[in-house]
């Protein structure tokens, strides 16, 4: 039961919301999506979409059910509809040779390093291969699988 | 169809309906297969579908999809490569013989998949890198690649009769020609022209072993027989 994962990237949302300051910030209603007026509504949405997919594994989890009524709770509270917009995708991936945090939206790379991918001198980090030699001075290993015939 | 696996297992599958073969936090890829002919044991896929999942500053989602008789050379949305982002241009796709074989790169996760129809058939290859194989949950625990095929829908070639005019002898005959070396790949392909009775699956065999060969990093594991690899 991954619901521990789904709390803290609703938390991690809320929080750069709440340093993002103005109090339109957590109103529903804005139509284009702007970041700002629906922030709280998409990171709930999020939120709720997470529990969702973790509801099979979690289904005898206490925390993961209070997740589900307090999601239902807030977002009645701030007149969220349920459609809408979710918040970007949460950092999420691989363990990462070297480890360590990632940068969002959309999954770590494999291969990255924090450190060097934020240097002046990074390589492409949408060259796996560049990126892997540099980092660990050798090529990557490659896997092969195939599907053919009856 | 037959799978060949990350790890060097070689099996013959009776898999129906949609199967995964890769489903990790970059790729998901499923095969989609029915019987070759209305109560056959031995099954074909008909249908690959492809999602290249969203990722940083490289790519925008994208999912391919191919059938039988339609094998795209772009995207479902109609693109041919990653979107707008930085790096959109480090997901590519290409056709290299129209209606018959496209290729994509996946340079941001050091991907190439070629994609062919050959006999009312489709088949697929991968090279990828590994810790883009290895980046999946436990939940994510049927990847065709990965385990190969179940044990419960291993097919033995003993059990599936032959159709159409072809002998045994003729198969032979007619593998031999692309396929010199009774591997995995000569029984495969000698099992494929017994069972539909068409000698175009010749073809497929003979492609997806020059795709390992493109592929595999060790060619001394490209050659796979029944005593070392459970090939039929």
């Amino acid at each position: 039961c991954k619901i521990l994962r789904c709390n803290a990237e609703y938390v991690s949302s809320t929080l750069s919301l709440k340093s993002g300051g103005s109090p339109g910030a957590l109103r529903e209603g804005d139509p284009d999506g702007g970041v700002g007026s629906s922030g709280l509504c998409r990171a709930l949405r999020s939120y709720a979409l997470c529990t969702r997919r973790t509801a099979r594994t979690c289904r005898g989890d206490l925390a993961f059910h209070s997740a589900v009524h307090g999601i239902e709770d807030l977002m009645i509270q701030h007149n969220c509809s349920r459609q809408g917009p979710t918040a970007s995708p949460p950092p999420r991936g691989p363990a990462l040779p070297g480890g360590g945090p990632v940068r969002s939206p959309g999954p770590a790379l494999p291969g990255a390093s924090p450190a060097r991918s934020s240097s002046p001198a990074a390589p492409d980090p949408c060259d796996y291969e560049g990126r892997f030699s540099r980092l660990h001075g050798r090529p990557p290993g490659f896997l092969h699988c195939a599907s053919f015939g009856d | 169809p037959h799978v060949r696996s990350f790890h060097h297992h070689f099996h013959t599958c009776r898999v129906q309906g949609a199967w995964p073969l890769l489903d990790n936090d970059f790729l998901f890829v499923q095969a989609t297969s029915s019987p070759v002919a209305s109560g056959a044991n031995a099954t074909t896929t008909r249908k690959l579908t492809i999602i290249f999942k969203n990722m940083q500053e490289c790519i925008d989602q994208k999912v391919y999809q191919a059938e039988v008789d339609n094998l795209p050379a772009a995207f479902e949305d109609g693109s041919v490569n990653g979107g707008a982002r930085p790096g959109g241009s480090s997901l590519s796709i290409r056709t290299a013989e129209p209606g018959s074989h496209v290729e994509i790169q996946a340079a941001y996760i050091g991907t190439t998949i070629i994609i062919r129809q050959t006999a009312g058939q489709l088949s697929f290859s991968i090279k990828v890198a590994e810790d883009v194989a290895r980046a999946f949950s436990a939940e994510q625990d049927l990847q065709l690649c990965v385990g190969g095929c179940p044990p419960s829908q291993r097919l033995s070639h003993s059990e599936c009769n032959h159709r159409g005019a072809i002998t045994i002898d003729t198969a032979r005959q007619l593998c031999k020609e692309g396929l010199p070396v009774e591997d995995a790949y000569f029984h495969s392909c000698v099992f494929d022209v017994l069972i539909s009775g068409d000698p175009n699956f010749t073809v497929a065999a003979h492609a997806a072993l020059e795709d390992a060969r493109a592929f595999l990093p060790d060619l001394e594991k490209l050659h796979l027989f029944p005593s070392d690899a459970g090939a039929p």
